[in-house]
């Protein structure tokens, strides 16, 4: 089965798009079929995949709000050949107000992306894993994703405000579980931004792992300056610092994802 | 007249927060009456204020949802006590589909604002600064916060993803300029988490001063881990720690925003 990932957590800057970017290279590396959806209006995740998503280039927005094909919308990431990438773009911006009034509003990004599964599985390039990156916001854009999705992937800073809206992320994933996708189910927790010299780290982390004991990953990703550098050079840090500590903690992280697999 | 800034930046994490709670309470230290509205519905500028907030508590969502009247809703900060914050509450979180079919949906902040203003202005307590701190996100809260605003505080972190949605941020202004509160204007940059042993940070900082000129501010706010720690504590990093890098910055960016204030 292919395993679809909403990468998601309302507060922002915790390392969702970098997680989604680097967790999806890392796969790919692996020899695995992967697609990314970049669900943010600011295309980030597009940009660190070196995909074009100028204004009016088609992607995301034209796949849920005008439903269109999905395979007429994707670009093949140049580094990892077996990483597609479904672009955001400016137009996404209007499109949670859009969505209000569009008949199954919470539904159209999964229709659209299981009829593309559909597509490459009979094309013989199965898709392996998914990654949505969504936006800092609990809107309509991340209920999309939670609809298409069948595991939550949250992101975690090593900070004191990443704690607070936990409770609102976990009650808004239940009544999605409720109401609109019962497979959905909360699988992964992974620290970011982790800085070994600090009590707030620790104890962060600390507390995470006493909440969510074995979502969360072994691997803490540390900050380092060469992850954030990364993406100014339209790379992942997988191809622009293969040894560094920040490339080697995301490898680290996919195996243990690969591997939990089995677990399920 | 009372300065009405609005903290805006849909990029998450970029220190919206950070520098609404600090700025508040810097010129609080010098007598001034201020007050933070929190239109965030994770909250974390109410916490940071030492302000309960939970669930239930009457806030911004009564304001802006329900017409009742600020006054009623208010807290005094218990670390400066000339500092009052209207907080946020969980229910905020649906208060933007809610807000659309809702008459008036972008102008119901400012309504509910000059109301209490005059309420202050009459009862001899002035309010001279007023700090609205946004989601990141440029949906109807923030749409609200611009309306009420007169000037627009946009925190930029010395990050690389930090320029790509700066674009979208101005446009959206604009429009608001145009059709909704044409006194609104960007008048202050602050350059955030800016770490000097990086080029990261030092190309990011060029690139924003020559663009924006004399509206950044001369003060760039140092990464700075007391910074971050002060929240956990209930405190912003000026009662936290008065003497580190981060309090002193801080106690000079709003030195430099009041000495603006004659320029304008
Ligand atoms: N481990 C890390 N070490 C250092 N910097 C990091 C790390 N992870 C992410 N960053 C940087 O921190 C910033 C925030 O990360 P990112 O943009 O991935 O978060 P996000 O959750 O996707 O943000 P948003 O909420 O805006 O979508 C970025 O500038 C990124 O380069
Ligand atoms: N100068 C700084 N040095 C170190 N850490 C900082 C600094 N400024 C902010 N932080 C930390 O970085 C994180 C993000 O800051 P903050 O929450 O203020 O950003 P924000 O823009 O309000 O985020 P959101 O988009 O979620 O509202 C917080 O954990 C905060 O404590
Ligand atoms: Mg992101
Ligand atoms: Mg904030």
């Amino acid at each position: 089965d292919t395993r679809i990932f909403v990468v998601a957590n309302q507060k922002g800057g915790v390392g969702k798009t970098t997680t989604t970017v680097n967790v999806a290279a890392a796969l790919a590396m692996r020899g695995l079929q992967v697609l990314v959806v970049d669900l943010d209006p600011q295309g980030n995740a597009s940009t660190a995949l070196n995909i074009p998503h100028a204004e009016g280039t088609p992607g995301v927005y034209e796949a849920i709000v005008e439903g269109d094909d999905i395979v007429d919308l994707v670009q093949t990431c140049p580094e990892h050949p077996t990483l597609d990438v479904l672009p955001a773009s400016i137009d996404l911006a209007g499109a949670e107000i859009e969505l209000v009034s569009l008949v199954a509003r919470e539904s159209r990004l999964d229709k659209a992306l299981q009829s593309y599964l559909d597509v490459r599985e009979r094309a013989g390039r199965r898709v392996d894993y998914v990654l949505i990156d969504c936006p800092p916001s609990l809107g309509l854009l991340t209920v999309n994703a939670m609809v298409a999705g069948r595991e939550v992937l949250i992101p975690i800073q090593c900070e004191y405000y990443a704690l607070e809206g936990l409770g609102q992320l976990l009650r808004n994933i239940d009544l999605v579980q409720a109401h609109l996708n019962p497979r959905l189910q909360v699988t992964t927790i992974l620290l970011t931004m982790f800085d070994a010299r600090t009590n707030l780290s620790a104890g962060v982390a600390q507390e995470v792992r006493e909440h969510f004991h074995e979502k969360v990953l072994r691997t803490a990703i540390p900050r380092s300056v060469r992850i954030s550098e990364a993406p100014s050079y339209q790379q992942t840090v997988l191809t622009y610092d293969p040894t560094s500590s920040g490339a080697l903690s995301y490898l680290e992280a996919a195996r243990e994802i690969t591997v939990m697999a089995k677990r399920l």
